[in-house]
């Protein structure tokens, strides 16, 4: 996965992500496809949660699977999950929890929940970088105001970081696939590199959802795992989510 | 960086509003109603996504007996994981069981498919 959240010279958030999913579980011999990511691509739904009539949030996601990875809170958030490995993960919390410990929140469950129930991005922060959980996971949060964009770099039972936009500083974004930040990403799967050379070139004058769209569409940073793309703009209340294909040549993760 | 063209590219432009070769479609939007029952508020898109959740959910099915070359972790899948599912904080559990009721699938696999990203770690 890739997400990015970006502040514009105006002082306007974008948040946007390729859903990456799929890999080593069945590869398409005959079309060269990961198997899991094709079966997902007809699953992909946009679902605007609301209550009496009103939206509460709107979000990118898979029909069966009621956790959210992509949402977003009209006029106060988003937010994007990415996947993080570690020794420490989510199958030991999952052992637990079949074993009754049960402190810990199941990830997809906490970012529907401060979908649902944030009323801020402090607040929403504070949930997503304190709350335990049952397994390690970036979580990349947009607010609504200039400076409010965050990753926030979790363990299982601990916030490792939280890297945010410093504009005074040059740093009018950040982006994150699926490395911790402050190290290399795997040589083999560095989509980073390529997605930062590319909003580099963009440079912050120039960033709109038409060209992080472009960034997004650039190999390999989409690939044969790229299910689907969604570009958000809390300000504008858009939430736009578009399924992706990614014809040979192109990087199977 | 990973700089293995033809596989990899310079940084592309023009491709918003989406078309070509790598946009399959837009995502259709649906309606949550979270005033309704947790238990009711899938309906809709469950029955519009039927066919494909039951064909992903088979491809897991199919891969686990290809690696394990056994089905006793279905069967573990389909008889255990049921007990859990009113574990889940709520208003999830409820949630989960109105997909497998409107879904036909069984209540285990629906539950494993929502706690994927925890397993998959492995």
């Amino acid at each position: 996965c890739t997400s990015v959240v970006a502040e514009d010279t105006s002082g306007k958030l974008l948040h946007a992500r390729n859903l990456d999913f799929g890999l080593f579980l069945g590869w398409d011999v005959k079309n060269s496809t990961w198997m899991i990511s094709e079966l997902l691509k007809p699953l992909v739904v946009n679902v605007n949660f609301q209550r009496n009539n009103k939206t509460v949030f709107v979000s990118t996601g898979f029909a069966g699977y009621v956790g959210m990875l992509t949402g977003m809170k009209p006029g106060i958030l988003t937010l994007t999950m990415n996947e993080r490995f570690s020794l420490d993960g989510g199958y030991i919390g999952v052992l637990e929890w079949i074993l009754g410990i049960r402190q810990g929140a199941w990830m997809s469950f906490l970012t529907r929940s401060v979908l649902e129930n944030a009323t801020s991005y402090e607040e929403a922060k504070t949930l997503l970088s304190k709350t335990v959980l049952l397994a390690p996971a970036y979580f990349i949060l947009g607010g609504n105001q200039s400076g409010e964009g965050c990753v926030i770099t979790r363990s299982r039972q601990s916030c490792l970081d939280i890297w945010e936009l410093d504009i005074q500083k040059g740093k009018w974004y950040v982006l994150e696939t699926n490395y911790d930040h402050w190290k290399p990403p795997l040589p083999i799967d560095n989509r980073r590199d390529p997605a930062m050379k590319c909003m580099n070139r963009t440079t912050q004058k120039n960033i709109s959802i038409a060209t992080i769209y472009d960034m997004l569409s650039t190999k390999p940073v989409l690939n044969k795992l790229t299910t689907y793309t969604t570009v958000m703009s809390v300000s504008e209340n858009k939430l736009e989510g578009y399924l992706r294909d990614c014809p040979d040549p192109c990087m199977p993760w | 960086a990973q700089d293995v063209p033809p596989y990899t590219e310079d940084c592309r432009s023009g491709t918003y509003p989406p078309s070509g070769p790598t946009y399959r479609g837009d995502v259709s939007w649906y309606t949550v109603n979270l005033d309704q029952p947790p238990s009711d508020r899938w309906r809709k898109i469950i029955s519009d996504k039927k066919q494909p959740l039951t064909a992903m959910m088979q491809h897991i099915k199919d891969l686990t007996k290809y690696i394990f070359h056994t089905e006793k972790l279905i069967d573990l899948v389909d008889t255990k994981l049921p007990g859990l599912v009113g574990k889940l904080p709520p208003p999830f559990d409820e949630e989960i069981k109105g997909i497998a009721d409107e879904s036909g699938l069984p209540l285990g696999e629906v539950m494993l498919f929502n706690i994927f990203y925890e397993i998959f770690t492995v």
